[in-house]
């Protein structure tokens, strides 16, 4: 599984959370404007959080973050 | 199998049950309006509950927490 | 395979009972207005309840609970 | 694989039948109007009864007992 | 793999024959009208034989016993 | 994988054909008018045979036996 | 998988062709008019050929065998 | 996976050639029109090739060999 | 997984790549018009190329080969 | 899993992220107008980046990155 | 997986680029004008480039490659 994000601003983060008993931030990347990323679920992250405005791809269908 | 979270309002709490015999709140995550979160049923986590205004994605459809 | 609960009402009840030779019930989560569970069968959950009124998704399509 | 039971009326019986060489009641849940019980097949359950009035949802469709 | 049973009249007869190299019957349920059964293809169970005016429904489709 | 047999008159046969080097009966079930069997393919049976009128429901449709 | 042959006329062969370095005929079983034969591919047959009229349902659609 | 091949003429050939390092025919089956084959790829087969007319229904869909 | 390929001419040639380190050609085969070859990814096998006038049906379609 | 990803301009990079408790960038390649890659999420790369305009063609749909 | 290339063109250039830790060109095919290759990713192959212009099927779809 993966999702694709598209930064529709400058200064979007894609964070991910650690998996496991603990859950932390492992991984903050910061993505420019018209900028992509795909990323999959692994065995070091388990949950993601996007800030800023964004467009996302899922399983579920697409969605906008930001206010 | 991930669902997918946007905070409609500020101070909407994402919450990660325990697997196994026992069943307690091991994570709680806050999330500000627009802030979007995907997060997976994992070895640790095997429930969740969503407390505020909140689109939700899973795979049975969409739908909006919050009174 | 999880399913969605969404409580209608406060005081609404989801309730896991155990897997194997005995069915007991081994947790109860209160739900109130708004908020949301979505809950997996797990090892030691081969069987749920839900009392009160409530939107419940599952594989089979989408019902509600109470009288 | 689980069904999804949906009491119509007060009194309504979800019996589970053992698995194995033999078959008989391992347990018999009641049902109050409206509540609505999840349950799968297990190692203990390979069969199932119901008694009374409720709707069944089942990977074949749904269907209501009773007389 | 389960199929689903509803009896249309009183004294339906669902029974489970033998998997192996003997076909034998090792168990014969009666169900009274609008009852209904759920019954999984198992380790011990590899045909069914259903007598009397029942809907039955299958991963074929639905379809109705008796004369 | 099971296939559904329904027979339209008295005196319909299924037969099970050995799996294996050898191909020869194993066990013939005769069904009377409106009994309705459910039959798996199985470790001991790899072929069938059904001789009569009957409706007989297959993954790949539905058909009738029968001159 | 498996394949379903119903006889169009009496005389139907259907042959079983072994499986492994060699492909040679195993077993011919005659079909009389209207009888009805489902039969996988096995550890012992790769490989089945038909003579005479008959219909053959198969997960590529529904075809006729004869001249 | 199989195929399944109809003779639209006598003299069709349906050639098996040999998976691993070499590539030879191992087995090559003449059939009559009307014939019908359904052969699988399997251990010793990892590739055919048909020589005549004839009909062939496939994972992709129906298509007819010959001049 | 296989794909077909149809003549469409004489002196068409189907040929299979290593699969390995090393990406060379190990078997050539020629087709005459009109005749048909299905062909698998094998452990030897994992590209292949089609030169001259032919249809040929993937798993992503249909197209021709030819200038 | 992998992507599509089509160069609209000279000079776009598809950037692979390590697997792993770390997140940093182990492979950028540059694509010129009209050049297409094909790409794997591996046991190395478990998030990529596009930077520049390009299509890119995913499991989620098709989209354009830049600005 | 498999993608199918259509050289468009001649000259056209299909690259094999290395699975593991490095990223290098183990090897480029040349496709003149109508030829067509299909290649699968495999254990030496996790990243693939097409240079020159050709039409592409992947399992998201069809493209053309080329300024
Ligand atoms: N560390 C947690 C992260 C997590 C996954 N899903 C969650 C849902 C809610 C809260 C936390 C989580 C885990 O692996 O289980
Ligand atoms: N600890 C429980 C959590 C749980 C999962 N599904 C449930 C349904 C009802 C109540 C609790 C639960 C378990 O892993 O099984
Ligand atoms: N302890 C039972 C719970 C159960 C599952 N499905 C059921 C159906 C009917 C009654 C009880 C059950 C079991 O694991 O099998
Ligand atoms: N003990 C039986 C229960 C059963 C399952 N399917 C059946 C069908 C008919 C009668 C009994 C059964 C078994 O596990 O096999
Ligand atoms: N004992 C048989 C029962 C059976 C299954 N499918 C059949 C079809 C025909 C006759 C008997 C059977 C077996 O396990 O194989
Ligand atoms: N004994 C044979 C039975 C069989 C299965 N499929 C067949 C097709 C044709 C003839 C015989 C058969 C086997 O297991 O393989
Ligand atoms: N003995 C052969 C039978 C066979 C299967 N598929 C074929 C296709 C062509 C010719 C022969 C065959 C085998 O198992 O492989
Ligand atoms: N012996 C070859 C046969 C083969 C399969 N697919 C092919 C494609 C092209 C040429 C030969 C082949 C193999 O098993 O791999
Ligand atoms: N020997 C190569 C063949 C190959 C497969 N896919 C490719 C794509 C491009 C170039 C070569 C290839 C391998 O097995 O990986
Ligand atoms: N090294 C990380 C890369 C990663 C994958 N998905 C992510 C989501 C967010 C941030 C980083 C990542 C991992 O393998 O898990
Ligand atoms: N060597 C890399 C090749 C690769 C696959 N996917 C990628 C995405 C981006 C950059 C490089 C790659 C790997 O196996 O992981």
């Amino acid at each position: 599984d993966y999702i694709v994000v598209k930064a529709l601003q400058d200064g979007v983060t894609l964070i991910g959370l650690t998996r496991g008993k603990e859950t932390k931030f492992h991984h903050s990347e910061k993505l420019d404007k018209g900028e992509v990323m795909l990323v999959q679920f692994t065995e070091h992250t388990s949950a993601m959080k996007i800030r800023g405005k964004a467009q996302i791809w899922t399983k579920h269908g697409q969605l906008e973050s930001g206010a």
